[in-house]
C-alpha cells in the first residue's frame, strides 16, 4: 500500500495545478513544485511517476494533463456520494465547505438525532432523522458516511451505517471506531495537529 | 526527526489512556492498545519506548504513568497559547472545541477583518480587529497562530503574525504558505482526507 505521506502530498499538487490552470499556465516543472514543499525535485518526480503521467523533456509537465492524471489516479473524477451524521458545529462547517466537491466528495443528505434540528435547514439541505437512512440508501449509491457526532454516539452511528452497506467512514470523533474488514475507515484527529505543534514548539525550545 | 505517522498515533494512545484513567483502570497492555490500531504489539511498544516510559513485567504500563509520560513527551502539559484568525464556519467550530485544550492548546484571542463581526461574541470571546494584535502580543506570550481565513487572505495574515514574532502556524487554508526557516508550519488539508477515501474506495472496487 502507498505510504500515507505520499498520498497526503498529492491533493496539494492538485491544488497548485488547479491554480496554475486558472492562470492559463501550460507547463509546470518539478522544480517549481518542489519550491512549494519541503521535498526535493526527485521526490516530486517520484510521486508523479506513480500516477503514470510523463513530463515532456525541457518543458516539464503539462498542467492540464498532470491535473487530469492526478484526478484519475485519486479517483476524484468519480463522484463519491456521502451522507453526514451530526449537524453540529463541525458538521455544519463541512457541509458548507465547497472544497470537498473538488475532491470528488458530494454530501447528498444530512442526519441528526436532535428533534429540534430535524426538518430545519443547513446549507442547501433539510436535516433528516436517522430513521430516514434506509429510504436514502435505496435511492442513492452511498459511498461514504462522514461522522461528526459526539464521541459517545460515534460507534453506534458507525454500526448503523455499515449495517446498511456503507463501505467507507470518515470519522471526526476522537476515538478509534471498530469496523469490519471490508470497511475503509479514516480517522481525522484535528487535535493531533495541535499536539504535533506543541511537540515541535517544545523541541525547538521556543518556550 | 520523528516520522509523522508515529506522532499521529501518540495523541490516539493518549485518548485511550484518558478513557481508561476515567474508568480507574490501573494498567494497560500493549496488546490491548494494539487491538485499537492496525499496528502490531511490537510497534506499540516501539512507539511508547520513544517517550522513555517503561512498563512493568506481567502488568503492562501504568495508565496514569504512561499518560503523563506522553503528555510530557508531546509537551502538551505546557500550555501553548494561540490566537485564531478568521471567525468563520471552521474557525467558530474550532473555537468552541474543548478537545484543543486537552492537547495543550488554549486560544486566547480571536481576530477577523469583517467590520460586521468585530466586537461581536463567539464562544467566550469578543472578536477583535487584526489591528489589535500588537496589543495582545505585548500582554501574552503567543506560541501559535491558527489560520482559518480564506485562501486569498492566508499568506498576508501569515506574514502579519510571523512579523510579530509568532513562531508556529496551524494553517487550514488550502494552499502552501511560505514562511521563514525559524517558523513551524503545519498545513491541515481536510479535503485530503476526502481524496484519500476516494482513492481507497476506487482501489477496493467498491464502485
Ligand atoms: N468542533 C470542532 O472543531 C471539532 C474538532 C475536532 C473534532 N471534533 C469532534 O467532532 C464531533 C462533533 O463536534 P462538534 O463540535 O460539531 O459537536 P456538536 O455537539 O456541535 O455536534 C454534534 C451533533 O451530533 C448530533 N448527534 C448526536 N448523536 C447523534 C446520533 N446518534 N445520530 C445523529 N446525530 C447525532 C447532535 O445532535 C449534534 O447536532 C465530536 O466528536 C468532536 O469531538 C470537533
Ligand atoms: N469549512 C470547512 O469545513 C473547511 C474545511 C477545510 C478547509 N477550510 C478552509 O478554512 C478556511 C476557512 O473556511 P470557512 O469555511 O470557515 O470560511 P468562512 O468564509 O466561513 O470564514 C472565513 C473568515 O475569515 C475572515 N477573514 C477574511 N480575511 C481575513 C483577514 N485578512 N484577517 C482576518 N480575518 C479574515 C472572514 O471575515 C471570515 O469570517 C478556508 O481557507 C477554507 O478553504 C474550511
Amino acid at each position: 500500500n502507498l505510504p500515507e505521506q505520499y498520498l497526503k502530498r498529492i491533493p496539494f499538487y492538485h491544488q497548485i495545478l488547479s491554480e496554475l490552470a486558472l492562470k492559463n499556465e501550460a507547463y509546470v516543472s518539478s522544480r517549481y513544485l518542489a519550491g512549494f514543499f519541503n521535498v526535493d525535485e526527485t521526490q516530486i518526480r517520484k510521486d508523479i511517476s506513480l500516477t503514470g503521467y510523463k513530463g515532456k523533456p525541457k518543458y516539464g509537465y503539462s498542467v492540464q494533463g498532470l491535473k487530469e492524471a492526478i484526478e484519475a489516479y485519486l479517483g476524484i473524477n468519480y463522484h463519491n456520494t456521502a451522507v453526514l451524521f451530526g449537524a453540529g458545529k463541525l458538521g455544519t462547517a463541512l457541509i458548507e465547505y465547497e472544497g470537498l466537491a473538488d475532491y470528488g466528495l458530494e454530501i447528498i443528505a444530512v442526519f441528526d438525532n436532535n428533534p429540534v434540528k430535524i426538518g430545519s435547514p443547513v446549507g442547501h439541505f433539510n436535516i433528516l432523522s436517522p430513521s430516514a437512512l434506509p429510504r436514502v440508501i435505496r435511492s442513492f449509491d452511498i459511498g461514504i458516511a462522514i461522522l461528526t457526532v459526539p464521541k459517545t454516539a460515534a460507534q453506534e452511528v458507525c454500526d448503523q451505517v455499515t449495517a446498511m452497506g456503507i463501505k467507507a467512514i470518515w470519522n471526526f470523533a476522537p476515538l478509534q471506531l471498530s469496523v469490519g474488514m471490508d470497511v475503509i475507515l479514516r480517522n481525522e484527529n484535528l487535535a493531533a495537529g495541535a499536539a504535533l505543534l506543541s511537540y515541535y514548539l517544545k523541541k525547538s525550545n521556543h518556550r
